[in-house]
């Protein structure tokens, strides 16, 4: 018996919206821990890592660790039908082949049940090591959506760079070149608007734009991103999810054949 | 340039 009653259930509706692009189907799986995902994208480049803790959760009951097979895509169409205040409550009974969303609205006058198939889904996890970095960024998330969508009008690939000076987004296409340099800047009253750059080894790292505007759909779940790169790693961009958890992509570099 | 897949990265479970 599965039952996780979350009353932010808009933060839901944004997590689907910012993996449904990048992978299809995924494994949901609860555990005392909470609720995460591991996926990768088709090209196995990108990998999504999801976790919200049971914690954030008002109730919360796992009896024991269950793996739900959901395509996202059919998983988003349910979600969407739910209010942006509304409650959402995911429920499963052992052996199931489904899982219903319930949303109830904030006044209660109104309670919805979508019952959705589950799917067998062949996922492989993948055991990521927690790595040194050579330098993390972190940085208003808004500013690092704009600058990703920005230069993917001029190329397809963003070389980021970070050295004593900042960090340097750069891209090149058929038109011409782009230049994005953001300094560390923590004068800012408000500590989201801030650029925090904590840099051991300079380091420089190219990436398919494809992939990084994927990722910045998880703007609206946090104010702030973190990148952090290493020259033997994929890049890690994370959003925090308040008080409940993460949500951090991984994407493997472009390198020299 | 290429992309190798996050498979030679990291490593395999479950």
């Amino acid at each position: 018996m599965l039952e996780l009653r979350l009353v932010q259930g808009s933060l839901l509706k944004k997590v689907l919206e910012s993996v449904k692009d990048l992978v299809t189907d995924a494994n949901f799986d609860c555990s005392a821990t909470g609720f995460s995902l591991q996926a990768m994208d088709s090209s196995h480049v990108a990998l999504v890592a999801l976790l919200l803790r049971s914690e954030g959760f008002e109730h919360y009951r796992c009896d024991r660790n269950l793996s739900m097979g959901m395509n996202l895509n059919n998983m988003s169409k349910m979600l969407k039908c739910a209010g942006n205040d509304d409650i959402i409550t995911i429920k499963a009974d052992d052996g199931s082949d489904t899982v219903t969303f319930m949303f109830e609205s904030p006044t209660q006058d109104k309670i919805a049940d979508f019952e959705m198939k589950l799917m067998d889904i062949d996922s492989e996890h993948l055991g990521i090591p927690e790595a040194e970095y050579h330098a993390i960024v972190r940085m208003p998330s808004a500013e690092f959506a704009r600058i990703c969508k920005d230069l993917s009008s001029i190329g397809d690939t963003v070389v980021i760079s970070v050295t004593k000076e900042g960090v340097k987004f750069s891209t090149r296409g058929d038109i011409g070149t782009a230049n994005i340099v953001c300094r560390q800047n923590t004068s800012v009253d408000k500590p989201e608007e801030s650029t925090i750059i904590e840099m051991n080894e300079p380091v420089s790292l190219t990436f398919a734009l494809r992939y990084m505007n994927s990722f910045t759909k998880a703007t609206p779940l946090a104010n702030s991103v973190t990148i952090s790169l290493s020259s033997e790693l994929p890049v890690v961009v994370e959003y925090k999810i308040a008080e409940m958890g993460y949500i951090r992509f991984y994407l493997a570099p472009k390198i020299e054949d | 340039c290429k992309v190798q897949s996050l498979i030679s990265y990291y490593y395999k479970w479950g």
